[in-house]
């Protein structure tokens, strides 16, 4: 099932693996000149890992990084992720234009291709990595905890058939080494934006730590400004904080560790569900959803691009 | 492939240190097969644990015993998912 084009591709409907991937090569093949997809590594059942670039020219110019779909139930994410690619396209010469030209942007829609196969496949409620360990009687990792920040601390499990379980040793999900060998290769990423569902949040790091990071009045200064923006287009009600102060302790998460890569703004979302229906979120709900999280994805891009460090 | 026909997901919004308590201790039931969708996060915060069928009488009896209010999300998940699956068939369609 491949659209004709991305202008008729149906972001109002949740997809499969295949059609997202169909989809990211008609953005590519539309776009020569703005898209192009790398990819920068393979899973645990060796599925090729995409991620979209956005660039108008130069070479490692400073980046954005997003990704959906970490924890591949998350559907609406992933949902979002293709709405987003489609709207950097339609927005790079209007309210992108003034970033674009400075810097690209990196987007990678599904982050953890075997988990989201496999709630197609097998179990809606997939939520890890597929991985598999000799010795072990369950399958997958939790792919935010198994990152080299506070790994194997409180608020990660070490019980193999938890869904917090934070894996073997930090890094050996080729989901998470992945994006952390691209990360450390291109080193010049400013803003890294991990987004899960659902609960309605604006997060910044710590989740390992109760210390507060350096920047964190900028980072809530930045975070109030993006929830505000969101909240203006529906009304949906988040809140922001650091991890550990607005949820609780999450030890090997994504954000500590951008952050302690020196990714001044590293931001955690989780979507919403306003509503009562949590991973179920109806498809009806999936560009409301990306329309909102875009509002607020503008205004951190753009304080990123004004205060390039 | 995985069905949930039967599970249900409930809601607790606990509002005392007791009430979070003994939602804590159901994280600690793993033969329960609880899913927490929303982990407890402190007191006012949602948490909603999808609830497998044959651990519905128990985990309901835990919490009416111990007086922590809940209510049904989801009534039955597998409705939810096959209307999802539904769904997309018939956009792909």
């Amino acid at each position: 099932f491949v659209p004709l084009s991305t202008s008729t591709f149906d972001y109002t409907s949740y997809h499969t693996l295949e059609e997202i991937y169909a989809f990211m090569d008609l953005l590519v093949a539309e776009n020569p000149n703005l898209v192009s997809k790398l990819e920068i590594g393979r899973t645990t059942e060796n599925r090729p890992i995409y991620v979209l670039k956005f660039s108008k020219g130069g070479t490692n110019r400073p980046a954005i990084w997003i990704d959906t779909g970490i924890h591949s139930r998350e559907w609406v994410t992933q949902a979002s992720g293709i709405w987003f690619a489609k709207k950097i396209v339609q927005e790079q010469d209007e309210g992108l234009a003034n970033i674009l030209d400075q810097m690209d942007i990196f987007l990678e829609i599904v982050t953890n291709p075997d988990g989201f196969a496999f709630t197609h496949t097998s179990n809606r409620m997939w939520r890890k990595t597929r991985s598999k360990r000799s010795g072990s009687l369950c399958v997958g990792v939790d792919p935010n905890r198994n990152w080299d920040a506070g790994f194997g601390g409180s608020g990660a499990s070490s019980n193999p058939c938890s869904e917090t379980y934070h894996g073997p040793y930090a890094n050996s999900e080729p989901e998470v080494k992945a994006i952390v060998d691209f990360v450390k290769s291109h080193k010049n990423i400013k803003a890294f934006i991990s987004i899960h569902s659902y609960s309605q949040l604006l997060l910044y790091p710590y989740g390992y730590t109760t210390t507060a990071v350096p920047d964190k009045e900028e980072l809530h200064q930045v975070a109030k400004e993006a929830v505000a923006a969101l909240s203006s287009l529906y009304g949906t009600n988040y809140k922001y904080g650091s991890i550990i102060t607005t949820i609780y302790q999450a030890s090997g998460g994504t954000i500590d560790w951008t952050y302690n890569q020196g990714i001044k703004y590293s931001f955690t979302f989780e979507l919403r569900d306003t509503g009562r229906y949590g991973f179920l979120l109806p498809a009806s709900q999936i560009v409301p959803t990306a329309q909102e999280t875009w509002k607020a994805l503008e205004v951190i891009m753009a304080h990123t691009r004004g205060h390039l460090y | 492939t995985e069905n949930f026909v039967g599970h249900q997901v409930l809601r607790i919004v606990p509002s005392s240190d007791a009430e979070l308590q003994k939602v804590q201790e159901l994280q600690e039931l793993e033969h329960l097969q609880l899913d927490f969708w929303l982990s407890p996060r402190g007191l006012g915060n949602p948490v909603d644990i999808r609830v497998p069928f044959p651990s519905l009488q128990p985990v309901k009896a835990h919490l009416e015993a111990n007086g922590v209010p809940y209510s049904i999300m989801i009534e039955d998940v597998q409705a939810l998912v096959d209307l999802e699956q539904m769904q997309m068939l018939r956009r792909r369609r």
